[in-house]
């Protein structure tokens, strides 16, 4: 599966 | 959010608050790398392009964002030209080409999506793993730093730290992995060992950072 996007974490 | 991100956050300010107090109370940024701040200004301009485009996560990611790059600049800023004449850019002799153009090539090859925010996305994760060298260089060289110094670049490990123990929770929670940002991310923690360990056996026991000769 896809990871994050938008990326959540700074 | 979980609490080792918000910590982690939190030790990320903290962060840049110790490094300002540092410049701002000795008037001199000796000990500090102006290419390190200068490649956390990179770091921050190529991840955070999304603020550009409009996408949206939370007031906070966007505020947090706005304060990394803004704050970044400023000490950019004090180390050049408000307190230019306490740096000593013999002691900051790191080549960062050797940290730019393979975080670059890495972030050519592992990435999410081959666009233009993507790649650049990769790219900071990965400079941001190896931006701190030329910081630990100077210390490196010199032998010894100011405790405040020290504290500053303890807590930019504790932040990535704690990053390590917010993914172990995401993976269970929601299920979610970013393999980039996870592999990266326990490369930089693990660059601060050396580092922990000498300011945990020396600084926090009220001695000098001294490296052993």
């Amino acid at each position: 599966e896809k990871p994050v996007t938008p990326h959540d974490e700074l | 959010m979980n609490i080792f991100r918000l910590f982690g956050d939190l030790a990320h300010l903290a962060s840049i608050f110790i490094l300002l107090h540092k410049v701002q109370t000795s008037r001199s940024c000796r000990g500090i790398s102006f290419k390190t701040q200068a490649l956390y200004v990179a770091v921050f301009m190529t991840r955070y392009l999304d603020l550009f485009l409009g996408t949206w996560v939370s007031f906070y990611n966007t505020l947090m964002k706005l304060f990394f790059i803004g704050s970044s600049c400023y000490i950019l800023y004090l180390i050049r030209f408000q307190f230019r004449t306490t740096y000593d850019p013999n002691l900051d002799t790191f080549r960062v080409e050797y940290l730019l153009v393979p975080s670059f090539i890495l972030g050519l090859i592992f990435n999410y999506e081959f666009t233009l925010t993507e790649v650049m996305w990769s790219f900071s994760i990965f400079l941001e793993a190896v931006a701190i060298f030329p910081q630990l260089f100077i210390l490196q060289r010199t032998g010894e730093a100011e405790a405040i110094t020290t504290h500053y670049i303890a807590a930019l490990g504790i932040y990535r730290g704690l990053y390590i123990p917010n993914w172990i929770y995401r993976y269970y929670s929601e299920g979610s992995v970013d393999p980039i940002a996870v592999v990266a991310g326990i490369v930089q923690t693990g660059l601060y060992a050396d580092f922990f360990y000498v300011y945990f056996t020396k600084v926090l026991q009220g001695q000098r950072f001294e490296l052993p000769a």
